[in-house]
């Protein structure tokens, strides 16, 4: 299967 | 003070449209540089980031930055009282207003409808999205034709998988009642350059995503002919939509699902 992953894995906080 | 004034009240309309079913609730940070909102959804996997630049409206002052924390389903009433062809006047003292205003104008001269819309605390965090992004793989094609493979594919399923090769671009779907496969080629033939489909790779990709978002991202159909999609392997999917040539943007990112 398939797991959705975050955002915030990719995107930092600035 | 705060004050814009933007001649098509119905830009605005379509642009909270395009957002509101996929968050509740955002800042609308104003500076010289124009209005621009960032906001997540509940579950943190998909990101829309609006900008409306201060040249795209008739008047635009902004004398301090300042963010207008707003309930969008409330904007969104206030906005349904706008005439097709208004203009509308958005006005804030500085920070720590409590609420905004929004007049709208009948093209004559003859209505003029101001409301007061109450503003939020909202604690936004921020997310830093990297302008420097290299896409292996850009489809770019008209948004009806976007909005129309979207709802047609999630009535068969819930996750999708997008692949570009040399054959073009293929969105692959499966659910209970079976699988779906649907593939488009570049045409940059097409008489209209807002109708033509144009696929650039630069390495064969293949990612997937969750259905329900894309179906969000294609509200913003109505404000814009083209579509840009742009994907890597293991990065967040970007959907654009320019809003006019100089107005502004409203760009959605999803994170991709991640075969374990």
């Amino acid at each position: 299967g398939s797991k959705q992953t975050l955002l915030s894995r990719f995107f930092g906080a600035p | 003070m705060f004050e814009a004034r933007m001649a098509q009240a119905s830009t605005l309309k379509k642009v909270l449209e395009a957002v509101k079913d996929m968050v509740s609730e955002g800042n609308f940070d104003c500076s010289e540089e124009g209005i621009c909102l960032q906001a997540m959804d509940v579950a943190h996997v998909s990101l829309v980031n609006v900008l409306l630049r201060a040249q795209g409206f008739e008047m635009f002052r902004c004398d301090r930055n300042l963010a207008l924390g707003i309930q969008l389903a409330n904007l969104s009433k206030v906005l349904n009282c706008a005439g097709k062809d208004d203009a509308v006047t958005v006005k804030a003292e500085d920070e720590g207003a409590d609420t905004a205003e929004f007049m709208f104008e009948s093209s004559k001269g003859d209505r003029i409808t101001t409301f007061e819309l109450t503003l939020m605390d909202i604690d936004s965090e921020h997310l830093g999205v990297p302008e420097d992004t290299t896409y292996t793989a850009v489809i770019k094609m008209p948004s009806t034709e976007f909005r129309r493979i979207i709802s047609d594919l999630s009535t068969i399923g819930d996750t999708v998988t997008i692949e570009v090769s040399k054959d073009g671009a293929s969105f692959q779907v499966s659910g209970d009642i079976g699988k779906g496969n649907l593939c488009i080629q570049s045409n940059t033939a097409a008489d209209k350059p807002s109708e033509r489909v144009e696929i650039t790779m630069e390495e064969p990709t293949k990612q997937t995503y969750a259905m329900r978002y894309l179906s969000f991202f294609t509200k913003a159909a109505p404000l814009s002919d083209t579509v840009t999609i742009s994907l890597s392997p293991d990065v967040p999917l970007v959907v654009e939509f320019n809003i006019g040539e100089e107005v502004g943007y409203v760009k959605y990112y999803l994170a991709p699902k991640i075969t374990e």
